[in-house]
């Protein structure tokens, strides 16, 4: 389904800007 | 115990949740934390995928027959889209200070908000998926009401016609959603319903066989008959509730099962 894909990009873009600020602040913890 | 109730979802949603968990617990530790870095792309990457979610979530909407998807599937992509304006604003702020507290806040609500409007999202449409199921299962419940009203071959040769299709669909879907389950408990008891419902259904037909022919002999025996083929219609009927009741669950209450 369309939808499921759509999901998985959001899921996948969210996760990666995650991962991005999270990697600044794990340097100081 | 999983958190998800279908596979799908697990996989969609499972590898984002812990990643914004594990930056809500950064952010708590490092309270003043290092300099964020620019994450424009990243939360443009975001506000792009959610465009086209919006887009493909109105068209499906709107393509729906299903009047509970309609109505609360909106609310789930308002819900996305307001998360990505928070994301939005925090990259905004962050690019002034990258260590401004509320541009954080705003990035982890952000961040929070997409993972719960998509959640949502996905429910609306995994539930309207199972309404689709139990429509099915509801088709074979109303032939099953048929089957002691039958009382010659060829009203039972249509009977089998009709019913036949619509088993081995049922049979076929229910089979897909229990594979689909997280919870075991769950899947187990789709499983054994449907091997329920596949080991009685020749043994029905052939009990409504055994009557017409009774019937037609005027036997006395043709009660004894009905009732055999009665009570195996009302098995499969509870099977079949069974099955349409195990669908609809999306919690992990145990003691329910106590």
């Amino acid at each position: 389904e369309i939808i499921l894909e759509a999901c998985k990009s959001i899921a996948a873009a969210t996760g990666a800007l995650v991962k991005a600020a999270g990697t600044a602040q794990r340097e100081l913890v | 115990m999983p958190v998800f109730h279908t596979k799908t979802i697990e996989s969609i949603l499972e590898p984002v949740a812990q990643q914004v968990s594990r930056l809500v617990i950064l952010h708590e530790e490092a309270e003043d934390g290092n300099a964020m870095p620019d994450l424009e792309k990243p939360v443009l990457a975001v506000s792009r995928a959610v465009v086209n979610l919006v887009k493909v979530g109105r068209s499906t909407i709107e393509s729906s027959e299903d009047s509970l998807l309609k109505q609360d599937m909106p609310a789930a992509l308002l819900r996305v889209e307001a998360a990505a304006r928070l994301l939005e604003e925090a990259s905004s702020m962050l690019k002034v200070d990258p260590y401004s507290q509320p541009a954080r806040k705003k990035l982890i609500e952000g961040a929070r908000g997409i993972l719960q409007g998509t959640s949502s999202l996905l429910l609306c449409f995994d539930e309207s998926e199972v309404r689709k199921i139990i429509r099915e299962c509801k088709t074979v419940l109303d032939y099953l009401a048929v089957a002691e009203v039958i009382e010659t071959m060829e009203d039972l040769i249509q009977f089998v016609k009709d019913l036949s299709p619509c088993l081995t669909k049922v049979s076929r879907e229910v089979d897909h959603r229990s594979q689909e389950l997280t919870h075991q408990v769950h899947r187990e008891t789709l499983t054994r319903c449907l091997d329920s419902v596949k080991t009685l259904s020749p043994i029905l037909i052939c009990s409504m066989k055994i009557f017409i022919q009774i019937l037609r002999q005027h036997c006395r025996e043709s009660d004894e008959a009905a009732e055999n083929r009665n009570y195996l219609a009302g098995r499969m009927s509870d099977e079949l509730h069974e099955i349409i009741r195990v669908l609809q669950l999306t919690t992990y209450d145990e003691d329910e099962w106590d």
